[in-house]
C-alpha cells in the first residue's frame, strides 16, 4: 500500500 | 496587542506536547475570537489544527490580528520551566518579533518572564472541506492510545474497519496479527454512529503521535469517510479542540 498525501485531499487556500 | 492569560500553565504544556512531535515550526494566528494554528507534518501526510476560543482564557485581549511564528521545541523548553499550576500570560505587540510569557505562582510570590524570539514563517494554509463522515466513533482517549500503541507492535499499517457492530483495528506483520474490536456500550463511554460501513488503512506511527494529545481530553472522536483523511479530535475544555487529519494509505 502507498501513503497518500494530505495535499491531495485538502487544497491550498 | 495581544494579551492572553491561562489560569494554569498545565493546559499550555499539554497543548505543546500534543503538537511538538508532529510539527516543529508553526504560526499561531491570534484574533479577537481566539487563537488558531494549522500545520502539516514535514512529510505532508497529516495536518494538525488547533483552535482555542477566548473562553479558554481567564483574560483575553487581541486588538489587531497577530501571527506568531513559533519554534515549538523552544516553546516547549519555556513551558517546562514553569510549574503546572502557575498562571501564564502570553503577550505580543502588534508587529512583534518576540512573544512574552509571564508565569506567576499560585500565591503570586514567584514570577518568571521569558521572551521567545518569533520566526517569520511562510506557511501554506489548507482549506478543510466540510465532510459528512460515514462513521463517527467516540471512546475514552486512554483506550484509543492503548490500541494505537498495541497495534504499532505488529505493523506499520493499521486497518480500521467500522460497521454498526463496532470498530475494529487490525495490524498484520512479521510477528503475527492483532485485532481489537470495540462495540458500543450501554453506559455510553463508546458510541458508534455508522451511515455506511468503511474500511481504511493508515500509518500507525501517525496515529500513535496523535495520542500525545490524550492528557487534553478524556474522550476522543474518530471520524471516517471514503476517500477522505481520517479525523481524530480531542476537545480542549469547552472552548477549543485539536484535530488531526491523516491521509489514508491507498492501493498501489
Amino acid at each position: 500500500m502507498q501513503q497518500s498525501s494530505i495535499t491531495s485531499f485538502f487544497k491550498q487556500k | 496587542m495581544l494579551e492572553a492569560r491561562l489560569g494554569e500553565t498545565q493546559l499550555l504544556k499539554k497543548i505543546v506536547d500534543a503538537l511538538k512531535e508532529i510539527i516543529s515550526l508553526s504560526t499561531l494566528d491570534c484574533s479577537e475570537t481566539g487563537m488558531q494554528l494549522q500545520s502539516m507534518d514535514n512529510s505532508h501526510v497529516s495536518l494538525v489544527s488547533l483552535s482555542l476560543q477566548t473562553g479558554c482564557f481567564e483574560k483575553y485581549r487581541c486588538d489587531r490580528n497577530v501571527s506568531l511564528g513559533l519554534d515549538l521545541k523552544s516553546l516547549s523548553k519555556v513551558v517546562k520551566s514553569a510549574s503546572g499550576d502557575d498562571s501564564v500570560t502570553l503577550s505580543a505587540a502588534d508587529k512583534a518579533d518576540k512573544l512574552l510569557l509571564s508565569f506567576e505562582s499560585d500565591n503570586k510570590s514567584r514570577t518568571a518572564d521569558y521572551e521567545l524570539k518569533l520566526l517569520n514563517l511562510d506557511q501554506d494554509h489548507l482549506g478543510i472541506p466540510d465532510t459528512n463522515y460515514a462513521c463517527t466513533v467516540q471512546m475514552p482517549s486512554s483506550e484509543f492510545a492503548r490500541i494505537c500503541r498495541d497495534m504499532s507492535m505488529f505493523s506499520e499499517t493499521v486497518v480500521i474497519s467500522c460497521t454498526k457492530q463496532g470498530i475494529k483495528f487490525s495490524a498484520n506483520g512479521d510477528l503475527g496479527s492483532a485485532n481489537i474490536k470495540l462495540a458500543e456500550t450501554s453506559k455510553g463511554d463508546i458510541t458508534i454512529d455508522v451511515e455506511e460501513p468503511i474500511t481504511q488503512s493508515f500509518a500507525g506511527r501517525y496515529l500513535n503521535t496523535f495520542t500525545r494529545a490524550t492528557p487534553l481530553s478524556d474522550r476522543v472522536k474518530i471520524c471516517l469517510a471514503p476517500e477522505v483523511p481520517l479525523l481524530v479530535e480531542y476537545s480542549i475544555e469547552d472552548y477549543g479542540y485539536i484535530r488531526y487529519y491523516l491521509a489514508p494509505k491507498v492501493d498501489d
